[in-house]
């Protein structure tokens, strides 16, 4: 239990770091960056958001709705969810997706708790916020499910999303119950037997916000990488949406390979209390969940 | 969809700004304009100076909402953005047949 | 109702604005605004200067107006705002779905 | 006949008109205005000076254009004034039910 512990704090460190290294170069080209940064292997803030350094922002924000809202209500509570999305959106975050945006006010103004579905929600909004589901849920896949969609739909309505999200769970809870990478990469035979668009070997290079782009990037990366550094390195040099991969591939990486892994000084640059936040909540996500539970 | 055109007084910009946040709206289109009213030949005060030209400062609020948000931004505006004395302004609304956001190319009430 | 937007030359403003006064029409909302026009690269005057530049400076009025005073309005802008010469303007006539007063909360034709 | 707005970057408008003069459209009414949107207003150079106003400089394009035009204005404006990164702006398409030429009286697409 105090490796899945250890892991589930790293995922969740792993999330806001690959956010705020990714942000300064978000909808940069790997091309851009290059003749910027060389090769940003730094949290330097800055981009288009002029953010301070070690700044989050939307990715980990939402992560930490979804994750107060579950500790809040002592198990799975979707109206917490929303609200907490509500009232995180009229205190004017440094920013918010349009599709996010959408959803939110659907609920601030109807109450409505599920979005219908639209062909332009294939957007990587949902799953960026996926792992407070998948630490709740670890150790029961069909719980998992359940709550990663059922989450998602508060803002995108969209197989291709709904996909991403319960797969990304599936694969955080393979690694932080200490499963091989051979193993999570057979895993992902599901998604890309499904959802062909997934296959993400040949790379092209694809880094946007378009939900296949975004998990195409953090599977090749992930994959690749042969530590947390490579793969966040190499995930946010990539460019395009690169604060969203960044977080997802940090919450991956985090989880397989430990809090050990990631590096300090990264960790050092980080808001304190978002640090504190993450760590604190991850720890109460995985005490509620089915494996915790069993102790 | 609908486009609401909204004419208020200049310092209720922020404000109305504010409270259309509260309701999750964002995105809005902003012009200095003159108003020329039933009220002619009154005297306004702007800037801490007393207008008494027959044109007022005005700010003209265009905003792209999807039908269903309608009476609620209308409603949401005309409390803020009213002060009980003459020269508070007009809300219209007008059909919009279609809408797109030029950066991704979605339609519709995705693109607002 | 109809909302009646009209480009004119902006040494016209005055004159369309007491002609419109004349019938009865006090509540317009004016913008400067900048005309590219089908007969481009044209010298116009404007404050005393030749313009040869690709844009003229025009003035905008934005009229909201009942149904039945619109011929009338249309009639009167174009009598008025007309030289004859090129870059004269344009008068478009908009559905005005709704109209709201923001002092008084009226609506429909009350409220303009 | 459609009342076409687009909200545009500013450094974009040369480039729109000249595509719109391109598939024979010369008449288009400019405005300059002020946009609210997920891009934030920072210091940004504009005409030579840094401005750390909240909002972002947006140019306003209001074009009437007859029914068969439309999707190819709305496709050209879209294609050239499209840069893929946020704050590209808008364009509405608002019905309009009677056009006007001042100097010369013509109605409907003769009129623009
Ligand atoms: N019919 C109209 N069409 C367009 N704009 C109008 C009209 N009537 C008034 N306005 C705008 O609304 C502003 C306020 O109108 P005014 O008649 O002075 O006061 P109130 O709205 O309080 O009755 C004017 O300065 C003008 O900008
Ligand atoms: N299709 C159009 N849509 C919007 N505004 C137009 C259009 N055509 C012309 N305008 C406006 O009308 C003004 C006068 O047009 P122009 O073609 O120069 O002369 P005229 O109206 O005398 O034929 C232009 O400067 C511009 O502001
Ligand atoms: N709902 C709306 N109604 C009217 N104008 C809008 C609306 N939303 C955005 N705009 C205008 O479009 C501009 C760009 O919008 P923004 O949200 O910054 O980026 P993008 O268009 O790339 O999604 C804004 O600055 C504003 O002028
Ligand atoms: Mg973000
Ligand atoms: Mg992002």
């Amino acid at each position: 239990m105090q490796e899945i512990l250890s892991r589930v704090k790293a995922a969740f460190i792993g999330l806001a770091v690959g956010d705020a290294l990714g942000a300064p170069v978000e909808f940069l080209t790997a091309h851009e960056i290059k003749a910027k940064y060389g090769r940003l292997e730094e949290i330097v803030g800055g981009g288009w958001l002029r953010l301070k350094a070690g700044q989050v922002t939307d990715d980990t924000e939402m992560s930490l709705c979804v994750a107060r809202a579950i500790v809040a209500a002592g198990g799975w509570d979707l109206q917490g969810i929303a609200g907490r999305f509500a009232a995180w959106l009229k205190t004017k975050p440094i920013d918010v997706g349009d599709t996010c945006r959408k959803g939110i006010r659907n609920y601030m103004l109807k109450g409505e708790l599920e979005t219908p579905f639209n062909q332009w929600d294939a957007g990587n909004g949902a799953v960026m916020r996926l792992l407070p589901v998948a630490l709740f849920t670890m150790g029961d896949d069909a719980l998992l499910e359940k709550y990663a969609v059922a989450q998602a739909h508060l803002t995108h309505n969209h197989p291709l999303s709904d996909a991403a999200c319960v797969y990304f769970g599936r694969l955080v809870h393979l690694a932080v119950l200490g499963f091989s990478k051979a193993r999570m990469r057979r895993e992902l035979e599901g998604l890309i037997t499904e959802y062909p668009n997934f296959r993400f070997d040949p790379y092209r290079g694809l880094s946007t916000g378009y939900v296949v782009d975004t998990m195409q990037t953090v599977f090749h990366y992930f994959f690749k990488a042969r530590d947390f550094e490579e793969c966040l390195v190499g995930t946010v040099n990539q460019g395009g949406d690169a604060d969203t991969t960044g977080a997802i591939a940090g919450a991956l990486a985090g989880a397989y390979y430990g809090m050990e892994n990631i590096p300090k000084r990264w960790i050092r640059k980080m808001d304190r209390k978002v640090m504190e936040d993450v760590v604190t909540l991850a720890e109460r996500l995985i005490t509620m969940s089915p494996t915790g539970m069993k102790g | 969809m609908k486009l609401i055109e909204a004419i208020i007084k200049p310092f209720k910009l922020d404000e109305v700004k504010d409270a259309l946040n509260e309701i999750g709206i964002e995105g809005i289109t902003v012009s200095e304009v003159k108003g020329f009213g039933r009220q002619k030949g009154h005297t306004e005060l702007y800037r801490g100076a007393e207008y008494v030209v027959d044109f007022i400062p005005k700010v003209k609020l265009e905003i792209a909402v999807a039908d269903e948000l309608v009476s609620k931004v209308v409603e949401t505006i005309q409390n803020t953005a009213k002060t009980g004395r003459i020269g508070d302004g007009k809300i219209f609304i007008i059909p919009l047949e279609e809408a797109v956001r030029i950066r991704t190319g979605e339609k519709g009430s995705e693109a607002i």
